[in-house]
């Protein structure tokens, strides 16, 4: 038996809507310490990793640990009929192959349930390591979304290089090439809007910005994102979830031959 | 251009 009670409903469209278009089919993972996901595109160039952790629904109940294979789009067809502020609680009997999703108004007048059918997905779990990144950059999510928009007008990759100048993301295609800078900047008002760089040592990396812009349709999760960088690794790129997790998602570089 | 990578590359199946 699971029965997840979410009071901020609108956190799980969110988490939806950012994944939908990446991934296809995933297996959420559902133990006593969260509600999971890992999955990769179907390219297999990038991972979506997501927790919310136990603690962060009001009514968390997970006998077992469970598994269950869902189709994104029509997990998203079915949470987009959640009103932003209902209450969503999510609902598995054990060895079902169905889950119920089920919403209530904050006034309790209306309340409605969608049950959807769950499939088998034969899905490779990897093992991410643990790993000391050579630079770390927090920005404003908005930004950084902007930033992507931006240069994906301009050329198909980005190259983010780390230096203790700023961070720097460069593009180039037919039509001229573009670069832009963001120096660290802790003197703002607001620490969201902030930018802070970390860097032991100076990284710079080579991504497609089809795949930067898909994992932007996160900003709407966290006011700040945070991109991990080492020469030798996937980047990073994490938008914590209020009180609750992560939405990290990990994109492999790409090299020169 | 530059060749892209697979993740499966960097992180194994567990």
């Amino acid at each position: 038996m699971l029965e997840l009670r979410l009071v901020q409903g609108s956190l799980l469209k969110k988490v939806l809507e950012s994944i939908k278009d990446l991934v296809n089919d995933a297996n959420f993972d559902c133990s006593s310490s969260g509600f999971s996901l890992q999955a990769m595109d179907s390219s297999h160039v990038a991972l979506v990793a997501l927790l919310l952790r136990s603690e962060g629904f009001e009514h968390y109940r997970c006998d077992r640990n469970m598994s269950m294979g869902m189709n994104l789009g029509n997990m998203s067809k079915m949470l987009r009929c959640a009103g932003n502020d209902d209450i969503i609680t999510i609902k598995a009997d054990d060895g079902s192959d169905t889950v119920t999703f089920m919403f209530e108004s904050p006034t309790q007048d209306k309340i409605s349930d969608f049950e959807m059918k769950l499939m088998d997905i034969d899905s490779e779990h990897l093992g991410i390591p643990e790993a000391e990144y050579q630079s770390i950059v927090t920005m404003p999510s908005a930004e950084f979304a902007r930033i992507c928009k931006d240069l994906s007008g301009i050329g198909d990759t980005v190259v983010i290089s780390v230096t203790k100048e700023g961070v720097k993301f460069s593009t180039r295609g037919d039509i001229g090439t573009a670069n832009i800078v963001c120096r660290q900047n802790t003197t703002v008002d607001k620490p969201e809007e902030a930018t802070v760089i970390n860097m032991s040592e100076p990284v710079s990396l080579t991504f497609a910005l089809r795949y930067m812009n898909s994992f932007t349709k996160a900003t709407t999760l966290s006011n700040t994102v945070t991109i991990s960088l080492s020469s030798e690794l996937p980047v990073v790129v994490e938008y914590k979830i209020a009180e609750m997790g992560y939405i990290r998602f990990y994109l492999a570089p790409k090299i020169e031959e | 251009g530059p060749k892209q990578l697979a993740i499966t590359r960097f992180f194994s199946k567990v």
